[in-house]
C-alpha cells in the first residue's frame, strides 16, 4: 500500500469520527442529510459483499466492517433523530440511484464466461456502488447550500471527505505507473466524485477558513 | 474475484 493510498483511508476514517463527534457531542442531526449517509450505506454494503468470498487482508477487512457498521449507525441516529425535521434534505435520490444501476447493467467488470452467476451479480453490485459513491454527496451539498448556519464540523466532515477523494487520485496515478494497476470504472467515477467536491471546497473556503481568526 | 485483478481497495 502506497502513502497516498493510505492518506486517503485514514482521512476517509476520521470523516466518520468527525461525524460521529458531531451527533454524538451536539446532540442534533441537523445539516446532516439522511439521504447521502443511506446512500453511503447501500454504498459499502453493496460493494463489501465479497467480504463473505475474498480476503485481502485484516486491513481491508476490518475497514470494510467499521465503514458498514459506522455508516448503518449513523443511519440510525439521524433516521431516530426527532430534532431534525429534515425539511432542506429535499434532494430526489431515485435520479442518482437509478441511473447508477442502469449504467452497472452496462459497464461492469463482469466476465461471464469465467465467474459464476452469484459472483457476476457482486461485479454489477460493485460497479453500481462506485457510481453511486460519486454522487451521494449532492443531496448533503444541497443542504449546505440552502442552510444558512451549518456547523463547522459538519464542514469539516465535508473537507475530510474531499481529502480522501483527492488522495485516492493520487493513489491511482500512482499505481498505474508504478504496478500497471487500474480500473477504469472506479477512476473514471472516481474523477467525478473528487470533481463534485470542488464545488464543496469553494464553500468551504469561503464559509469556514475565512471566519477563522486571522 | 472474477476480474482480471483483485479489487484490494476500499
Amino acid at each position: 500500500m502506497n502513502i497516498f493510498r493510505f492518506v486517503g483511508d485514514m482521512s476517509h476514517l476520521a470523516s466518520f469520527f468527525l461525524l460521529l463527534a458531531k451527533l454524538i457531542y451536539t446532540k442534533s442531526s441537523t445539516g446532516v442529510s439522511l439521504k447521502t449517509q443511506a446512500l453511503y450505506l447501500t454504498v459499502f454494503v453493496c460493494r463489501y459483499l465479497d467480504l463473505l468470498v475474498a480476503f485481502v487482508s485484516w486491513y481491508n477487512e476490518l475497514m470494510k466492517i467499521f465503514f458498514i457498521a459506522a455508516s448503518a449507525y449513523i443511519v440510525y441516529v439521524v433516521a431516530t433523530s426527532t430534532r431534525n425535521s429534515n425539511a432542506s434534505d429535499t434532494y430526489r435520490v431515485e435520479f442518482l440511484v437509478i441511473p447508477a444501476l442502469v449504467l452497472a447493467c452496462f459497464v461492469n467488470e463482469t466476465h461471464w464466461s469465467k465467474g459464476g452467476w452469484s459472483l457476476n451479480v457482486m461485479e454489477i453490485l460493485w460497479a453500481f456502488s462506485i457510481y453511486l459513491e460519486a454522487v451521494a454527496v449532492l443531496p448533503q451539498l444541497k443542504m449546505l447550500h440552502q442552510l444558512e448556519d451549518t456547523t463547522n464540523i459538519t464542514m469539516h466532515y465535508m473537507a475530510s471527505l474531499g481529502i480522501y477523494r483527492a488522495f485516492y487520485l493520487l493513489n491511482w496515478v500512482y499505481r498505474l505507473y508504478y504496478e500497471g494497476y487500474w480500473h477504469p470504472i472506479a477512476v473514471v467515477a472516481g474523477i467525478v466524485q473528487t470533481l463534485l467536491y470542488a464545488d464543496f471546497f469553494i464553500l468551504y473556503y469561503q464559509s469556514v477558513l475565512l471566519r477563522l481568526p486571522s | 474475484a472474477v476480474a482480471e485483478e483483485a479489487k484490494d481497495e476500499l
